[in-house]
């Protein structure tokens, strides 16, 4: 089964 | 002051195609460099940028950068409105966006700007291991012959072929094309195809559709005008398996 991912991880700041 | 002008409708109209489907709502960002937005969607699973630089209007007057709030759908409404030969004129009143269509008749549409729930997201920087180049429309037929099959795709490109896969309850499909391009990894991914429908609805903004795919990682893809003044660019979160 495959889960639609976001793009969270890549917005994060530092 | 902002004031800008095309000599056609169809970019913005295209664009808007797509967007519209994406996000309810944008922020133009206006500076003399041109015209700008970055927006996520409400799930946060695509992203999206575009770029219009100020040489690709006919008339493009911006003396203090502005920020235009408005709601897509109402925009999509008006831009539907459009004749392919009208002239566009984008400008701006105390708390409209004022959209002129000039061709047979002079027809001005006033948007009212909104309050934004968000502020705009920053484009982040990926590193790819892949990045090249198809056709759109072999993209956009490869994409509308998965949909016989399956709401998600596999995409993956080597050093020679870009394919796409899907497999479903009653059988499966393969496309693979020979893409000419220097790419020295492999790599796959999987993706919605309902959300990579979404961004191919701006099917009249460049000929070639550039992608970016890692393994398990966000889809990048671009549309570019040859005269590189103007970018639509969007960013797709994957599916993975669990």
């Amino acid at each position: 089964q495959y889960k639609q991912t976001t793009l969270d991880s890549y917005f994060k700041k530092d | 002051m902002f004031k800008a002008e095309l000599s056609n409708p169809n970019i913005l109209k295209t664009s808007f195609e797509a967007i519209s489907a994406i996000v309810d709502e944008i922020q133009f960002q206006t500076d003399s460099e041109g015209l700008r937005l970055d927006a996520l969607d409400r799930g946060h699973i695509t992203f999206l940028h575009l770029d219009l630089k100020a040489s690709l209007f006919d008339e493009y007057i911006c003396d203090e950068p502005e920020k235009i709030n408005i709601d897509t759908d109402e925009f999509m409404k008006v831009l539907k409105r459009s004749k392919s030969d009208d002239r566009v004129l984008l400008s701006l009143d105390e708390g409209n966006l004022i959209i002129t269509f000039e061709g047979q008749a002079k027809r001005t549409f006033k948007i009212r700007l909104i309050d934004m729930e968000y502020e705009p997201a920053t484009p982040p920087a990926i590193e790819y291991p892949t990045e090249f180049s198809i056709p759109f429309d072999l993209f956009k037929n490869s994409i509308n012959d998965i949909d016989i099959y399956s709401d998600k795709v596999s995409l993956s490109v080597d050093s020679e072929k870009f394919k796409a896969f899907a497999t479903g309850e009653f059988g499966e499909v393969n496309i693979e094309f020979i893409h000419g391009e220097s790419v020295k990894e492999e790599a796959s991914s999987v993706f919605s195809l309902e959300k990579i429908s979404e961004m191919l609805k701006a099917d009249k903004f460049s000929d070639n559709v550039t992608l970016s795919i890692g393994n398990d990682m966000p889809l990048t893809l671009s549309l570019k005008m040859i005269s590189e003044e103007g970018e639509l660019r969007f960013l797709l979160a994957p599916r993975i398996e669990n």
